[in-house]
């Protein structure tokens, strides 16, 4: 159980972060910039697809979105700042691991 | 970065094993059931916060955290293309029990020093669960901040699979610590996508390219909740005015609680819970409570009729220092939902004489979990009526995972003398304790100046 569960979650987990881009904007950095992170989950890896919690993304939310977004279910890019940046952290070793698992299923066995 | 932590290795070799990529938005998506079952167990007058406490006097955090507590974002890395190897595989919590073991995995305090608390994990079991298929499940693995959005995984016959996502680490209650972790069923999350998809049909097919958003049915777990989960009917929740507490029954008739529980009234309502649906408010009189002075918090209730079935918990003649253990009782939620369970070990066996008079756990004990059970993990054995967490007024402090117990040993003799005679007398020996069992339990006692530690 603990090697598969070695293999889950080094392939699973991620650190997201969200700020806004360096030079996108006039004002003194100020806290709404960021950077904000929390963790991820690596849903998928071809296509990279991630799933982390919202409210790292709340503080970019533009101002026209800010009166009555609550009541909504979905938000898309263009309810946030243009200059919202976000970054996923991943260990490395993850793709040679996976790349490793995959030769080791490719080989011929006896 | 106010973490005063000195990382062993250099941080250009530390990163050197990390990779970073750009991502892009595919959508933030809110969960309404989740939030939906969050308003009805967790209310806002009981003075909840999440995230961490110096936060939680900051003017409008409070109306911040809920508002986003059920959002959840979507992205896509375009540049991180391998074949999906070691692919998660989402499951339904709907299927999952109270007592089922779970393991969370996320990286306290997010992008600070990723390279030493990046996937970190713990492990807990499934404490509560609320909303249509289980959508919000609590647990008592310990997460951090910076674990929200991290993944809550059950371990079944297929191997771990993701059940859940961190949403609050940290749960703060009446500005007191209660150290539960608030979880989103992923199968939910993934539910809400794709309708989201269906609605906005091709312009997000665009964006997302085609995955599997369904969550499968959870596999046959491998770490099952062991007998526990079939002992919870016999945990009851005692009312006595605006005071409430818990209680076990221990025949069909009789109800073992605390003394503090019942406040010193002769008859308390005792509400029954056979089953997540039904429920049921039966009065019962306090036959016994011990005396104040008496260094056993305990009263024994009995219901003015006969339950008609309930598992009847095997009452332990032993107790073994780091066994598993759980305690149940309707600590934190009170009757918003049934009883919660903690998981933990027995952390001491405190004995006068060669007999034990007192059981620490580290489970988590929060207020209403008082007069509720500590059963055996593996056996479901009940080993004790859980008495007290432990409180330091000095500097206003909780520790849920300090408490005491009023070991089984002590009340089995008195319960079955009382179950074949019933004479009471026998219960007046716990008003007679002597006064070294009076010695480990002195922080029971009021005290007389500043109260050092409230229990």
């Amino acid at each position: 159980m603990f090697r598969n569960w070695d293999i889950a979650r080094r392939n699973a987990g991620c650190v997201v972060s969200a700020s806004s881009a360096p030079g996108t904007s006039v004002a003194p950095a100020s806290p709404t910039q960021g950077p904000w992170s929390c963790s991820g989950i690596v849903l998928s890896h071809r296509p990279g697809i991630v799933l982390c919690h919202g409210a790292i993304l709340s503080p970019f939310l533009v101002a026209a979105e800010q009166v009555d977004w609550s009541q909504r279910r979905v938000l898309l890019a263009d309810s946030f700042s243009p200059d919202l940046r976000i970054q996923v952290l991943w260990p490395v070793e993850n793709r040679s691991q996976a790349e490793g698992k995959i030769l080791q299923d490719l080989e011929p066995s006896c | 970065p106010a973490l005063g932590l000195n990382p062993l290795s250099s941080q250009r070799e530390a990163l050197s094993s990390l990779r970073q990529h750009e991502a892009q938005l595919l959508m933030a998506v809110a969960c309404p059931q989740f939030q939906d079952a969050f308003s009805k167990v967790l209310s806002r007058a009981e003075q909840w916060h999440f995230g961490r406490k110096e936060e939680a006097h900051e003017a409008g955090t409070l109306d911040d955290e809920l508002l986003f507590l059920h959002w959840f974002a979507f992205l896509r890395i375009p540049e991180l293309g391998f074949p999906a190897a070691g692919q998660v595989t989402c499951v339904s919590a709907k299927s999952l029990k109270k007592g089922d073991t779970l393991f969370a995995c996320g990286s306290p305090f997010g992008s600070f020093c990723p390279d030493i608390f990046m996937n970190t994990l713990s492990k807990g079991v499934v404490s509560n669960m609320a909303g249509e298929e289980n959508v919000l499940i609590l647990t008592d693995a310990r997460c951090l901040p910076g674990t929200e959005g991290g993944g809550v995984f059950a371990a079944s016959d297929d191997g771990l699979e993701l059940v859940g996502v961190i949403v609050a680490p940290l749960c703060w209650k009446a500005n007191e610590w209660v150290g539960l972790t608030l979880v989103c069923a992923v199968d939910c999350i993934l539910e809400n996508i794709r309708n989201v998809l269906v609605r906005c049909g091709k312009f997000l097919e665009i964006l997302c390219p085609p995955m599997q958003l369904v969550a499968r049915p959870l596999g046959r777990l491998t770490a099952s909740p062991g007998p526990v989960y079939h002992l919870l009917p016999a945990v009851v929740l005692v009312e006595c005015g605006h005071v409430w507490g818990s209680g076990v029954m221990v025949n069909s008739r009789l109800l073992l609680t605390c003394r503090h529980v019942v406040n010193e009234a002769s008859s308390v309502y005792v509400r029954i819970q056979p089953c997540p649906e039904k429920a049921s408010l039966v009065k019962g009189k306090v036959v016994f409570a011990t005396k104040d002075a008496s260094p056993y918090d305990l009263a024994v209730v009995e219901l003015q009729k006969s339950l008609l079935s309930f598992p009847k918990p095997v009452l332990a003649s032993k107790f073994c220092a780091g066994e598993d253990v759980n305690v149940v009782g309707f600590g934190v939620f009170g009757q918003a939902c049934g009883p919660s369970v903690t998981s933990g070990i027995l952390s001491a066996v405190v004995t006068v004489d060669d007999k034990p008079v007192m059981l620490q756990t580290t489970c988590a004990v929060h207020g209403g979990s008082s007069g509720g059970p500590l059963f055996a993990t593996h056996s479901g054995e009940l080993l004790g009526i859980v008495a007290s967490n432990t409180r330091d007024n000095s500097v206003g402090a909780t520790y849920p995972h300090l408490n005491f117990s009023i070991p089984i040993t002590v009340l089995q003799p008195l319960v079955a003398e009382y179950s074949r005679t019933g004479n009471l007398g026998s219960f007046q020996e716990l008003d007679r304790a002597c006064d070294r069992i009076q010695v480990v339990w002195r922080l029971q006692r009021k005290p007389r100046e500043i109260q050092r530690s409230k229990l």
